[in-house]
């Protein structure tokens, strides 16, 4: 028996919709750690893993290992006859070949059920080595979904270069080149900074707000990569489930993208570089 | 010109 039971249903609504343009059909692993997913787009150059932990669900019960097979379009079609406010609960037997969908609203006097059939989905599962990463890049997810939807309009691929004092956008298209520099955020900018107002005296004002960059760098070694813009537009899908997005690079490795999902995990996606030929 | 690398040469299938 599995059944899980999340509060915030539209944390997995929106955990669908940034998944479910990049890969067709997944299989979840449902353990006792957690509800999983790890999935290639069907050229195999992308890869998104999603981890929500046991820990994070309201109700959490998996009396052993299930994989459940689903067709993530068909998946996402369901989950959107959910309410943003409802509570999801996912159910499945043992051995059986579907899945429940029970969405609940807040009042509690709405409640639909929806079964979902399963498939058998044979898949490559790939082991992700763990990689100490050349650059770090912290930033705001909507000023990284911002530049690489504004990139695309010039060009098909970004160049990425994080240097221990900014990360610089690059691309190239037929009309032109763009390039766009987001500076490291200095450590002062980031704390509280007092403003002293005549009325109030002393006021403590936030500077850490969602204006501005925010950009946090950790730097091993300089690098620079190329990625198609057409998948990361397709991972800034996942821009509403975190106000950050964290990059990490290496020279000639996959880049990962990260969104964490508040109190349950994440989703990562991999991007295969382009390379010289 | 660059071109597009797979995942498959950077992770191991298990």
């Amino acid at each position: 028996m599995f059944e899980a039971r999340i509060l915030q249903g539209s944390i997995l609504k929106k955990v669908l919709e940034s998944i479910k343009d990049l890969v067709t059909d997944a299989n979840f692993e449902c353990t006792a750690n957690g509800f999983a997913l790890q999935a290639m787009d069907s050229s195999h150059v992308s890869l998104v893993a999603l981890m929500l932990r046991s820990t994070g669900f309201d109700h959490y019960r998996c009396d052993r290992d299930v994989t459940m097979g689903m067709n993530l379009l068909n998946m996402s079609k369901m989950l959107k006859c959910a309410d943003n406010d409802d509570t999801i609960t996912m159910k499945a037997d043992d051995a059986g070949d579907v899945v429940t969908f029970m969405f609940e609203n807040p009042k509690a006097d709405k409640i639909s059920d929806f079964q979902m059939k399963l498939m058998d989905i044979d898949t490559e599962h790939l082991g992700i080595p763990d990689t100490e990463y050349e650059a770090t890049v912290k930033m705001s997810s909507n000023e990284f979904q911002r530049i690489c939807r504004d990139l695309s309009s010039i060009g098909d691929t970004v160049t990425i270069a994080v240097t221990k004092d900014s990360v610089k956008f690059t691309t190239s298209g037929d009309i032109g080149e763009a390039n766009i520099t987001c500076r490291r955020t200095s450590d002062g900018d980031m704390k509280e900074e007092k403003v002293k107002t005549e009325e109030d005296g002393e006021k403590v004002h936030n500077t850490k707000s969602s204006e501005g960059q925010n950009v946090d760098i950790d730097l091993q070694e300089p690098v620079t990569l190329t990625f198609a813009l057409r998948y990361l537009n397709s991972f800034c899908k996942a821009t509403s489930l975190c106000e950050n997005v964290r990059l990490q690079l290496s020279k000639e490795l996959p880049v990962v993208v990260q969104y964490l999902i508040e109190d349950m995990g994440y989703v990562r996606f991999y991007l295969a570089p382009k390379i010289e030929e | 010109a660059k071109k597009q690398s797979s995942l498959a040469g950077f992770f191991e299938k298990r």
